[in-house]
């Protein structure tokens, strides 16, 4: 049985979709089997993955309300050994039809159960908020990938997010463990950037990724193809981070 | 009585903020009168401006919720003439809590209903979603600012957010129209960003700004000493296109 791993911060813009998309793929290329599944309404994943992707006949938002179950949604990706259940604006009405339902945290969790056995990671896009959709990525989850932009915004919002997350352990999911925080769209020209890093180096120590993503135009042209990084431009500079953190990953997993 | 401006987008991290505080200090330093409300549970808008700012004894949560009344939590900020009611990490319960209320829609317009006279413009700093607090804003603003950063992600979710407003005056509030839209984060070497700007200004024809906002290290810096770019940079291109900005709507306002 593969792990769980929730890609979520709360701050938008931070790189959650282009990490959840390109480290999927990087991984599949190592030749796991990966499962990424699209639960931010705006479908970003879905669409950043468009290319050679079937039209959807069932969504995150099917399996998330019980209405269907993972194996109806699941598709098969371009990149071999990846699989994605999509999602679409459908789920934004899970956030209120959620609010009076039982186990309403449980739900993603109680969906999946048996049905991801075949694969060896399962990753999780998340949309920009704390509500019930991220909660249930955190209850279903056995790690947390934090992306952090290296920004003063992100930065203030991360202590919010770790609370979060520990009030969530404590609560709902007592196994949820930080997989990692990924420093994303690092300028190494700006002391901006140099500065927020060695405040996240400091103050979560062990926590923080070694391999940083730095800010790289590839990387946001990509998804207008319908592409992830590793099929539009795999000399690029953003192709080889995602390609060093899948790497740093197993790597930690073997010899953990 | 002022004009109430939302500044809107699903889509995270598309310079939300950054328009909310930059152009509200342009426009009280033309000598309006200016009302900022941090409707984002993140309250960047709030640290955006906290150099000088008061502790607050009220937010925006206990104003959308009528706990207490707008003059109570509205603040002074460093910037004369611009005032803020702020807001922290309680905001996050009024999307739940709102749920199940009545009139959950017009809640913060009902408030606000004549406590916003003494402005001439009130701007809405919205989270990057589409729920409640969004649709509050939406509900009892007169026209919507829409940023919207030059990338391919944003451009997809446009579409989605103009059907909301749409759907929104249909519905809530028939006067609701849209202000504009301003590129932001535009780096003028990718032709990802002119791409972006030429299909926006063909499908939303007069509906986009004259002005546009260039990516600019400072503008994200300014937020780390709880300043405005008037006040951290004023000679940097950022603080120029805020300025321009204003002027450009002012300029609209007395020649309609
Ligand atoms: N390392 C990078 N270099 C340059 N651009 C990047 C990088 N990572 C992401 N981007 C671009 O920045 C924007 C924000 O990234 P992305 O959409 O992945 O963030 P997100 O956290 O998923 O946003 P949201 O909060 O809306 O879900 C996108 O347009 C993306 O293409
Ligand atoms: N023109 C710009 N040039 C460079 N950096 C910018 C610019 N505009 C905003 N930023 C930075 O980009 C990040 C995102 O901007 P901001 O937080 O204003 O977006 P937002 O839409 O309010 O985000 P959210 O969706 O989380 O509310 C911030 O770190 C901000 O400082
Ligand atoms: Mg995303
Ligand atoms: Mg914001």
């Amino acid at each position: 049985m593969g792990r769980i791993i929730a890609i979520a911060n709360q701050k938008g813009g931070v790189g959650k979709t282009t990490t959840a998309v390109n480290l999927a793929v990087s991984m599949a290329a190592n030749g796991k089997p990966i499962l990424l599944i699209d639960l931010d309404p705006q479908g970003n994943a879905t669409s950043g993955l468009a290319d050679g992707l079937a039209t959807p006949s069932a969504t995150s938002y099917h399996v998330l309300t019980g209405l269907k179950p993972p194996s109806d949604a699941v598709l098969p990706a371009k990149q071999p050994g990846l699989w994605i259940i999509p999602a679409n604006r459908d789920l934004a009405a899970a956030e209120v039809e959620l609010v009076n339902v039982e186990r309403r945290e449980f739900r993603l969790r109680d969906a999946l159960r048996d049905a991801v056995a075949a694969w060896e990671y399962v990753f999780v896009d998340c949309p920009p908020s704390l509500g019930m959709l991220t909660v249930n990525a955190l209850v279903c989850a056995d790690t947390v990938l934090v992306p952090l932009q290296a920004e003063y915004y992100a930065l203030e919002g991360l202590a919010h997010l770790m609370n979060t997350i520990r009030r969530v352990r404590q609560r709902l999911n007592p196994a949820l463990s930080i997989e990692g925080i990924l420093l994303t769209m690092v300028d190494s020209r700006t002391n901006l950037a140099h500065q927020v890093e060695q405040e996240v180096r400091k103050h979560f120590p062990g926590e923080v990724f070694a391999t940083t993503v730095p800010r790289s135009v590839k990387l946001s042209e990509a998804p207008s193809f319908g592409k992830p990084i590793l099929h539009y431009d795999p000399h690029s500079r953003g192709c080889q981070a995602y390609v060093d953190l899948a790497q740093e990953i197993l790597v930690r997993e073997a010899n953990p």
